[in-house]
């Protein structure tokens, strides 16, 4: 474990986490998509299929479980509760699902490890979560600016992708035959999808203005 | 079995 991986975990967990807190505590989740929080715990889902089959560390169980456990609770919290739901933007967030699932379940069943379920699922978990924050980056688009609940939760996710390549190039160069075609790739077209959310974000936050996405 | 590659990552 590098620490460019342990900080892009951590990242990763910071996002997730303070999202919920947020969302528990001022009961609002506006400007957060519910689509891109789905997305998200079907990531998990997919991906973590094998959390009990096979023990890596605790470590990786207990991040499983938190991962799971939070991005399924924001999906309720949106869903569910009686005043956060109120607050959520229904007519903005109107990002087709089925455009993102089905072409990234066809390129699994194309492009993966080994055709078995585990490994298909693993991959389809892979390209899911590479373009799983399209649909939030919409939302922002079309309600044009952003209150820090969502710009925070997309500048922490995006930091977390960037740490992981740093961790990629690390390990590339420190552990012999480490090479993940999948996850390198679809990393990379992720991180590059947060990099325009980025400049605007932090030219705003230089500017000290509301951040204005362009149309 | 172990999957193809070990995924030790999240």
């Amino acid at each position: 474990m590098n620490l460019f991986r342990l900080a892009g975990d951590m990242t990763h967990l910071l996002s997730v986490v303070v999202l919920l807190l947020k969302i528990h505590t001022i009961k609002s989740c506006a400007g957060i998509s519910l689509k891109t929080q789905e997305l998200y715990a079907i990531v998990f889902a997919a991906r973590y299929l094998d959390l009990f089959v096979h023990f890596m560390s605790l470590y990786n169980t207990i991040m499983k479980l938190v991962f799971l456990a939070s991005s399924f609770s924001i999906v309720w919290y949106m869903r569910q509760h009686k005043i956060v739901r109120r607050t959520y933007d229904k007519e903005h967030d109107t990002f087709r699902h089925q455009f993102i699932l089905l072409p990234c379940l066809v390129l699994a069943l194309l492009i993966n490890e080994k055709f078995t379920f585990r490994e298909v699922m693993w991959a389809f978990s892979i390209y899911l979560e590479a373009v799983a924050i399209l649909p939030q980056l919409v939302l922002l688009q079309r309600t044009r600016n952003i209150d820090n609940l969502a710009g925070h939760y997309v500048f922490f996710l995006g930091a977390y992708r960037a740490l992981y390549i740093l961790n990629w190039i690390y390990r590339y160069f420190t552990e012999p035959h480490f090479v993940h075609w999948i996850s390198w790739i679809a990393g990379i077209v992720q991180t590059l999808l947060y990099a325009d959310f980025f400049y605007y974000y932090i030219t705003s936050w230089k500017n000290n203005v509301k951040l204005e996405l362009p149309a | 079995d172990a999957p193809s590659t070990k995924k030790d990552e999240l």
